[in-house]
């Protein structure tokens, strides 16, 4: 069941990023994975022109992580008409580096024998969150106390309904790892992990009392306009 | 003794975030 759950989430938040009409009759859709440390974008093109597609080709925009296709899109055989195919197109973490708004943005270019077409995504910033994000405890302690409490950002994350191992598991799935938990006053606090690939520790204390589906979250991190996307992403693992 | 130092240290963190 946990495979089935895996494909069924997949399935979910697979997202059109170029509809047919913007683009000659290509349409894209796709989502971003992580598996065992290995970064995809996986496609469906689908031809709903009159004409067979060829000579495809996509390139990225630079941006806030510098995500950049680690190989060429392979598309080896003309899409006919009413042709669907997939592609996986694996990535990299070593490519251009620009901010973009929102951070965890993505300016595609993709090419056929037609033309050129443009779209943004956003992908959900775990895709960023490395195996070896675990800190060591006396670690994460001395960073917790040194980073100052400008940096530190606070949400509430509504409606869940996990108790603080099930939370904790989750998590760890996406690589957000459980360093220490303390129950005060009937409140579990988890204190948490995680790295992204360009080295940016993020460092949180998840708060989850008993019989109250609104937890808080505070996240302390020294490039603080992470928190945002780190926050969507909690409430995004939780909740799914 | 290290461990448990750390234990405690991180009883002390949740104690001071529960009651600053």
């Amino acid at each position: 069941s946990g495979w089935i759950n895996k494909q069924l989430s997949d399935v979910i938040s697979v997202q059109v990023w170029l509809p047919a009409m913007k683009a000659k009759g290509l349409e894209i859709s796709g989502t971003f994975v992580r598996r065992a440390g290995v970064i995809q974008m996986e496609m469906n093109l689908t031809n709903k022109a009159m004409s067979v597609m060829t000579d495809f080709a996509i390139q990225f925009n630079r941006n806030s992580f510098g995500l950049a296709s680690a190989g060429p899109l392979q598309i080896l055989t003309p899409l006919s008409p009413n042709q669907s195919i997939e592609a996986a197109l694996p990535l990299s973490t070593v490519g251009p580096v620009m901010k973009m708004e929102p951070l965890n943005n993505l300016q595609v270019a993709v090419k056929n024998n037609i033309d050129v077409f443009y779209f943004s995504c956003q992908y959900p910033i775990s895709m960023l969150f490395v195996e070896d994000g675990k800190m060591e405890r006396q670690v994460f302690l001395a960073t917790w106390k040194d980073i100052p409490n400008d940096n530190e950002s606070q949400f509430q994350i509504k409606d869940c309904h996990l108790n603080s191992d099930a939370a904790s598991n989750k998590l760890q799935s996406s690589n957000i790892f459980t360093i220490a938990k303390r129950t005060v006053e009937g409140q579990d606090m988890l204190y948490q992990s995680m790295k992204l690939t360009n080295g940016i520790w993020v460092l949180a204390e998840l708060r989850v009392q008993a019989g109250n589906p609104n937890y808080t979250i505070s996240l302390k991190c020294r490039a603080p306009e992470v928190s945002q996307c780190v926050f969507q992403n909690y409430e995004s693992v939780l909740k799914n | 003794e290290l461990e448990d130092g750390l234990d405690e240290a991180f009883s002390r963190l949740a104690e001071s975030r529960t009651n600053p």
